[in-house]
């Protein structure tokens, strides 16, 4: 996805 | 992880612990005859929380955590996820079918309508994504939707007239998470390499904003030794 790095924050 | 991140999620995680405790605390101060004057207050009075920011969390968390069973992050963010999906769910679920904690809500005072703040939220998520699909569309919905999801709260802490200490640390804690996380993005934005997420930042950045007038009061609270009151 476009946005991996930042969907490992909740 | 950096420690922005970590205390932020700390933060969060407590304030659901704040609100869990107040709720624990409504429903054991009921059977007793000669209540502590901590039960009275929280039996004779409305709690002060917002049940329609209640579920605009759950309805938050459920959106966002939809990758919960098909991406694995790690153990940290999988057990997290589902720490912030149950209580918020169970908050309400108190709020809504608790016979007691139900009776110390204030439904004439929370009248802030989901529809105004989800609707719009929705449409923007449509609008403005990283990629059109049904979960990036969700979880960008979440986003934005967690950014406004704080205002039925805020407009009912102005309404009541006795703020006491646990909403307040609630809300204050909430507050603290967002600001957590916004030197979080700023400290990854110089370590990591590509690492630039407008959509999360803006939406982060208006949460934040948000509690900027509570802060002051708060903190001036605070300061002059005063319980928390908020003009009207």
């Amino acid at each position: 996805s476009a946005s991996a790095d930042v969907k490992d924050e909740l | 992880m950096n420690i922005f991140r970590l205390a932020g999620d700390m933060t969060h995680l407590m304030s659901v612990l704040v609100l869990l405790l107040k709720i624990h605390t409504i429903k054991s101060c009921a059977g007793k005859s000669y209540p502590c004057s901590l039960c009275f207050i929280l039996l004779e009075s409305s709690s002060g929380i917002s049940l329609k920011t209640q579920e605009l969390y759950a309805l938050v968390f459920a959106t966002r955590y939809l990758d919960i069973f098909t991406d694995f992050i790690s153990v940290y963010n999988t057990i997290m996820k589902l720490i912030f999906l149950g209580s918020s769910f169970s908050i309400v679920w108190y709020i809504r079918r608790h016979k007691i904690v139900r009776r110390s809500y204030d439904k004439d005072q929370d009248t802030f309508r989901h529809f105004f703040l989800v609707l719009p939220c929705l449409l923007l998520a449509l609008i403005i994504n990283e990629k059109f699909t049904f979960k990036e569309v969700l979880w960008t919905f979440s986003l934005y939707l967690e950014a406004v999801a704080i205002l039925p709260q805020l407009i009912l802490l102005q309404r009541t007239r006795n703020i006491d200490n646990l909403t307040g640390q609630y809300v204050f804690l909430l507050g603290a998470y967002r600001a957590l996380y916004i030197l979080n993005w700023i400290y990854r934005y110089f370590t990591e390499p590509h690492y630039v997420h407008w959509i999360t930042w803006i939406s982060g950045l208006v949460q934040t904003l948000l509690y900027a007038d509570f802060f002051y009061y708060y903190f001036s609270s605070l300061k002059n030794n005063v319980k928390l009151k908020l003009p009207a």
